[in-house]
């Protein structure tokens, strides 16, 4: 099965 | 001093219902140039939100400051079942303030009600979202990819989305069986709201959570068409377009590491 990603690992954070 | 005007209390009622289910606390940045803006995330951090209310959205709009509005979203909402949709609304707040008021005007039957919402400060992080390259980019009838979205989510808890050049499939594989939807590409010159667009660079197969998608469908009383645009392992940005603004979501997708 597919795990769900996170946003935090694609988009820069501040 | 913030002052913003909406013609109809209906957008912003809109608004906080559709997002008001994935983030609870969020703050409401204000500008003279950008009108209001929201960038908030939900607890997962898979769902971002991303609202854009320019001055042109309001009948009367001045902001002499910048000013960060931290609100409760329930409490918002609950605010703004008080007014009509047609009722005129204002929002009210001072240059360092502790509370936002919020007016609803009925000019037929000369109703003023007046509300105060106290504000919390929220600490919040800021994502970086660059315009992205996509893969693809669907245009469709905002209702029909809410029914495709709310149908499937009782099949499972995952829906794939593959899209063609000439259509775009859903499937859902669940416990009890398997389904999928297959919408064409089509374009009505009639009613070009019903038409179905697929731009296409790459073909595209890609899983997201059913659940997060349910919540990404609330926005449907928003707009008459929802834009989708999807990159292979990236997050999908879902677009409601607003007379003068968007509203966005940036969902991460499902796939192995």
């Amino acid at each position: 099965p597919s795990h769900q990603q996170t946003l935090t690992k694609f988009f820069g954070g501040s | 001093m913030l002052e913003g005007k909406f013609e109809t209390a209906s957008t912003m009622k809109k608004v906080i219902e559709a997002i008001k289910d994935s983030v609870k606390l969020c703050n409401l940045n204000c500008s003279q140039n950008d009108g209001i803006t929201v960038q908030a995330i939900d607890d997962s951090r898979v769902l971002l939100i991303a609202l854009k209310l320019d001055p042109s959205c309001f009948q009367e709009f001045r902001c002499d400051k910048d000013l960060v509005l931290g609100l409760d979203l329930e409490s918002l909402s609950k605010i703004l079942r008080q007014g009509n949709p047609e009722d005129y609304l204002t929002l009210i707040a001072e240059d360092s303030p502790d509370s936002l008021l919020i007016v609803f005007e009925d000019s037929k039957k000369d109703r003023i009600s007046e509300f105060s919402l106290k504000l919390m400060d929220i600490d919040s992080d800021v994502l970086t979202i660059d315009e992205m390259e996509h893969d693809c980019a669907i245009t469709l009838p905002a209702a029909a990819f809410a029914k495709v979205a709310r149908d499937m989510k009782t099949l499972s808890e995952s829906l794939q989305i593959l899209v063609t050049k000439d259509s775009v499939k859903f499937k859902a594989d669940g416990s009890i069986g398997t389904g999928s939807v297959i919408l064409r590409a089509r374009t009505n010159l009639d009613d070009t709201k019903e038409s179905i667009l697929i731009d296409l660079n790459k073909p595209v197969n890609l899983t997201f959570g059913a659940k997060y998608l349910n919540d990404i469908v609330k926005a449907t009383p928003l707009a008459d068409t929802v834009t989708i645009k999807l990159t292979d392992k990236a997050p999908a940005m879902f677009e409601y377009k607003l007379q003068g603004g968007f509203l966005r979501y940036y969902l991460a997708p499902k796939f192995e590491d």
